[in-house]
């Protein structure tokens, strides 16, 4: 799975999120990312969302929208958020469960629970990253 | 004027350097600055963050180590089945798209259906349906096959095997 979030100059948010699924899933199986509120969201008071990961945990905990609630209703900073939404019902939900975000100032939430997470940004002029491991 | 932002991701997996390789490592690394570089581009220019994540993903979409378009993974029955979305934060536009299988770029596909549709989430042949339409690029089949795909698949097939097994 693919994916992006952005912040433009005039401070529209936006996400996109593309797939070729699991290996060996069931021909016809959906995941997550088509899913919006689950693998994908975006508003513009809040915040930006692209999921990766186990789609059928991601979408019964409906990860990207859980995101905008915290940071919405909550107050919750963008980091915080995502952490929290990953581990939402993890008693009940499992599977990985790995997003970027970005909220409406800029501020970029990144977790994964995996191993690795293929990852880069750039803010503004600033040099940019990209990283794979924890380290 | 905000400063604008833009963070992709290339997936997530539970896979240690060794799996990887420094090649494909490096490769990885590659096809991840280019697509956040062609995302950060169209934001430099002034362009719209909805713009700057449908390219961003396209790119990765058009190379072959990331698991989406050419280069996705393989269904049980040896398929490419494709799903994608992008939503705007503006106007709470969405487009979605799932089970399309010779759509090139599936993220075009999703953000037609954004702007061109009255609905949302369009799936299979209805969403190519839909693409062919609007004269979007099709691939045939074999485009979006690759070895390391092929694979995995023999291997998850092989390691189910043994679980059965056991």
């Amino acid at each position: 799975t693919v994916g992006a979030v952005a912040l433009d100059k005039n401070g529209n948010l936006a996400a996109a999120t593309s797939t070729g699924g699991l290996v060996n899933q069931h021909n016809g199986r959906v995941g997550d990312t088509p899913i919006i509120g689950a693998g994908t969201y975006a508003n513009n008071e809040v915040c930006a969302i692209s999921c990766t990961g186990e789609g059928e945990g991601i979408m019964r905990a409906v990860v990207g929208h859980e995101v905008y609630a915290l940071v919405k209703y909550l107050k919750m900073p963008i980091q915080e958020a995502c952490q929290q939404a990953a581990n939402v019902y993890k008693d009940k939900i499992e599977g990985d469960k790995n997003l970027i975000a970005l909220d409406s100032q800029g501020t970029i939430g990144i977790y994964y629970e995996t191993d690795l997470m293929f990852r880069a940004f750039k803010k503004g002029q600033q040099p940019h990253t990209v990283a794979i491991w924890e380290d | 004027m905000k400063d604008f932002v833009i963070v992709i991701h290339g997936g997530a997996e539970n896979k240690t350097r060794r799996d990887i390789g420094s090649d494909l490592e490096a490769a990885y690394r590659r096809g991840l600055e280019e697509a956040l570089l062609v995302g950060w581009e169209i934001l430099n220019s002034g362009g719209a963050a909805i713009d700057a994540v449908e390219a961003a993903v396209r790119t990765m979409e058009n190379n072959y180590i990331f698991n989406a378009g050419k280069g996705g993974a393989y269904t049980e029955k040896y398929k490419n089945e494709f799903d994608a979305s992008i939503m705007c934060g503006q106007t709470l536009k969405a487009g979605a798209v799932a089970g399309v299988q010779r759509v090139k770029n599936p993220i075009n596909l999703a953000k037609t259906i954004l702007d061109k549709s009255k609905h949302v989430l369009l799936t299979g042949e209805g969403a190519e349906e839909f693409a062919l339409e609007h004269h979007l690029e099709f691939k045939p089949i074999e485009y979006f096959r690759t070895k390391k795909q092929l694979d995995e698949l023999e291997k998850t097939k092989e390691e189910e095997k043994v679980k059965e097994f056991d």
